[in-house]
């Protein structure tokens, strides 16, 4: 059988499905000081699944704004630089009107993932990082 | 916002792959 280690350089989401993948790669961001993609990115995918569930309006109102807050309102954040003006608009609207849906973060979320996409992951599968693990 | 921060972290793990 192929070594997880080998799938995670097949596409970043072969790499995201597997524990100690995405640990591995988040101990990477953290030296590059971005691991609040990672999180993000994590954060919205949970956001979305939190649907499935009704009853919980007062949670994802919540949630939403705890988002908001930490990775996108401050625009120095490294999350925040990396999503365009109006996807950043979208969301405070969003939040600011209470017009939670569970897909308000999709579209900051898919501009995040093109970023790792295109830059940090590659980087990783070069990294000191991971070719020591492999 | 102690409880705001462990809503966020309580997210991420639930998007997170189960140990295989």
């Amino acid at each position: 059988p192929t070594p997880p280690y080998l799938k995670w350089a097949e596409s970043l989401h072969s790499l995201l499905d597997d524990q100690d993948g995405i640990h591995l790669f988040r101990t990477f961001l953290k030296q590059e000081e971005c691991a609040d993609m990672l999180d993000f990115w994590f954060a919205c995918s949970g956001f979305r699944k939190l649907e499935a569930n009704e009853g919980n309006e007062e949670k994802k109102v919540k949630l939403a704004k705890a988002i908001y807050k930490k990775y996108i309102l401050d625009n120095n954040g490294i999350v925040s630089r990396q999503i365009k003006p109006a996807t950043k608009s979208f969301i405070k609207d969003c939040v600011m009107k209470l017009h939670i849906d569970p897909a308000m973060f999709d579209q900051a979320q898919t501009e995040i993932q093109t970023m790792m996409e295109e830059n940090t992951y590659p980087l990783f599968l070069k990294s000191d990082i991971y070719l020591e693990y492999t | 916002i102690d409880s705001e921060d462990d809503l966020l972290q309580e997210c991420i793990s639930s998007a997170m792959p189960k140990k295989k």
